[in-house]
C-alpha cells in the first residue's frame, strides 16, 4: 500500500495584508482544514483519490469565502459563470463543466460529465442536463449571492469606468 | 479557484479544480480550469495536478501537461518540473499564480510564484498544515 496524501488550494494572488484581518486569516485556515480533512477522512476510509478530490473540492466550493461554488465571482454582466474539472490518473477519464450556473458543487457536475457520458467537457444546457440527472442539488441566484464578490465587480466596473489600468494580478485570477 | 489533488493507498492519483473565474470577466470566459492539460490533469505515471492563476497564461503553456511532460520526457521530479513551470515558463510570460502537485508516490509540491497561496496538505498520518503566505 502506498502512503496516501492529499493537497488543497483556495486561490492564489496579491493578499492585501490590511483587509486580511487576524479574524479573516483564521476562518481561511479553517476553511482549508476543513477541506483537507474531508480528503483525509475519505482515503483513511478506503476511498479512491478522486473521491477524495470531489470531497475536498465541495467543501471549498461550500465555503463563501472561497471563488468557486457558493463563493463565485460575478461576470461583467453581473451574473455567476462556474467551471469546473477532474481527472481520474489511473484512467486518464476526465469531466469538465464550463460557464454553468445552478449546481451547487460544480465540480460534481464535471465528474457527472466524466462518468455519465462519453465527453470530456460540456457546456450550457447539456451540462446542466447531465447535473440533473446526476441528481445533484442546485442553488438559486440567493444562494450564490455574496455582499464581497458583488462589492468587488462594482469596485472593477468603477475602475474601467475611470479609465484606470488594472494591472493588480489578484484581479486576473481565478 | 479552488482545487484537490490525491494519492490514495493503492498509488493511484486524481486532480480536480473549480472557479468561479476572474471578477467582471466578459460572459462566456472559459479560463484554465475546465482545459484538460491546462488547469487540471492526472496520470497514474507522472502526476495531478491542479492549477490557480492567470487561466490565459496556463491554456498558453499548457501549465499542468508541462509538469508531466518534464517527469516523463526529461526523467525530473515532481519537485523539479512543477518548479520550472510555475517559476520560469509562467512566470516569465505574466503568468503569475501558482498550482499543487502530487505523484503517484504521494509527493506533494505547491509552488507559486505571486505573494501568497492560499494552500494545504495532510500526510496519511492526519498531520494538517494550512499556509496562506510564503
Amino acid at each position: 500500500m502506498t502512503k496516501f496524501s492529499l493537497a488543497v488550494h483556495g486561490g492564489a494572488g496579491t493578499i492585501l495584508k490590511s483587509n486580511l484581518t487576524p479574524e479573516l486569516e483564521e476562518r481561511y485556515h479553517a476553511g482549508l482544514r476543513s477541506a483537507l480533512q474531508a480528503g483525509h477522512d475519505t482515503l483513511q476510509a478506503g476511498g479512491s483519490a478522486v473521491d477524495a478530490v470531489t470531497a475536498a473540492v465541495c467543501v471549498l466550493e461550500d465555503e463563501p469565502l472561497f471563488n468557486a461554488g457558493r463563493g463565485a465571482v460575478f461576470t461583467s454582466d453581473g451574473k455567476q459563470e462556474m467551471d469546473a474539472a477532474i481527472m481520474d490518473g489511473a484512467t486518464r477519464a476526465a469531466g469538465a463543466v464550463g460557464g454553468i450556473f445552478g449546481p451547487r458543487n460544480p465540480v460534481r457536475a464535471a465528474r457527472a460529465v466524466m462518468e455519465k457520458t462519453d465527453h470530456v467537457m460540456l457546456i450550457g444546457p447539456n451540462a446542466l442536463a447531465v447535473a440533473r440527472g446526476a441528481g445533484l442539488p442546485f442553488g438559486d441566484a440567493d444562494y450564490f449571492f455574496t455582499q464581497s464578490r458583488w462589492d468587488a465587480l462594482q469596485s472593477t466596473l468603477k475602475m474601467r469606468e475611470t479609465g484606470r489600468e488594472d494591472t493588480d494580478p489578484a484581479r486576473r485570477h481565478g | 479557484t479552488v482545487g484537490a489533488v490525491a494519492c490514495d493507498g493503492y498509488g493511484n492519483i486524481a486532480a480536480a479544480t473549480s472557479t468561479g473565474g476572474m471578477t467582471a470577466k466578459s460572459p462566456g470566459r472559459i479560463g484554465d480550469t475546465p482545459i484538460i492539460g491546462a488547469g487540471t490533469f492526472a496520470d497514474n505515471a507522472t502526476c495531478a495536478v491542479s492549477g490557480t492563476g492567470h487561466g490565459e497564461v496556463f491554456i498558453r503553456y499548457t501549465a499542468a501537461a508541462e509538469i508531466a511532460a518534464r517527469m516523463r520526457h526529461a526523467g525530473q521530479s515532481l519537485a523539479q518540473a512543477a518548479d520550472h513551470v510555475v517559476m520560469q515558463d509562467l512566470a516569465l510570460h505574466d503568468g503569475s499564480g501558482g498550482l499543487i502537485a502530487v505523484d503517484a508516490q504521494g509527493n506533494v509540491t505547491m509552488p507559486f510564484n505571486c505573494e501568497g497561496m492560499y494552500r494545504g496538505k495532510v500526510t496519511e498520518a492526519g498531520d494538517l498544515e494550512t499556509f496562506i503566505y510564503r
